[in-house]
């Protein structure tokens, strides 16, 4: 199946999402 | 006590897989103490939000002292020698100059959730050890073949942009369980 992939910008941008806290 | 990783909330990103973080301390008389008696649950998580929420209240790796380690393991699977997972394999170890650590373990641990790897399901986990001289990183992976060990050796000179000449060894745990060098990540006496 397809994976679930995320480079880093990506993973920053997610860390100053609101649900992140 | 371990708990396994809440389904990933609305909205929420998920992970390829679930991860468990743990934490272990060498205690003063840790010769008589098993390796695992000291390894301590943290948390486990299923999605990118779950992980940012754990990693911003643990202490970063560069701010402890004295001979601790971070473990980060695919949920199931054991920071252990022993396990099934790790029986086979192996790891990926850096040395790493004092100052380096808490950066190279974001880099590193970033790279092993998003799947940057590309190495099906080889990836096990990824381990910082703080040590009085130089921090220690180490990648494991299920098997030794050299093709795969090769790939990810590449990722991880790109994810972690090492300075120039830092030095990268393969070691098989059955090595390390013959030899009993580096730190030890065993029951086995």
């Amino acid at each position: 199946g397809t994976r679930i992939v995320y480079d880093r910008s990506r993973l920053m941008q997610l860390r100053n999402s609101p649900l992140a806290r | 006590p371990f708990r396994p990783a809440p389904k990933p909330g609305e909205g929420e990103h998920p992970l390829q897989y679930n991860y468990a973080i743990w934490f272990s301390r060498r205690s003063q008389n840790s010769k008589s103490v098993q390796y695992d008696k000291n390894l301590k649950f943290i948390a486990s998580f299923a999605s990118v939000e779950q992980f940012w929420n754990i990693y911003s209240y643990i202490v970063r790796p560069g701010d402890m002292s004295g001979h601790v380690d971070y473990h980060l393991f695919k949920e199931g699977i054991r920071p252990m020698w022993e396990d099934d997972a790790n029986k086979h394999g192996g790891k990926w170890i850096i040395r790493l100059k004092k100052g380096l650590a808490s950066r190279c373990w974001e880099n590193l641990i970033m790279a092993m959730l998003g799947e940057q790897f590309m190495v099906g399901e080889e990836i096990c986990g990824a381990v910082i050890s703080i040590r009085y001289q130089d921090d220690i990183l180490s990648l494991w992976n299920r098997s030794n073949d050299s093709t795969i060990t090769s790939r990810i050796r590449d990722t991880l000179q790109r994810v972690l942009n090492l300075p120039p000449h830092t030095i990268m060894e393969y070691k098989e745990h059955t090595e390390s369980i013959k030899d009993q060098t580096s730190f030890r990540n065993t029951n086995f006496v």
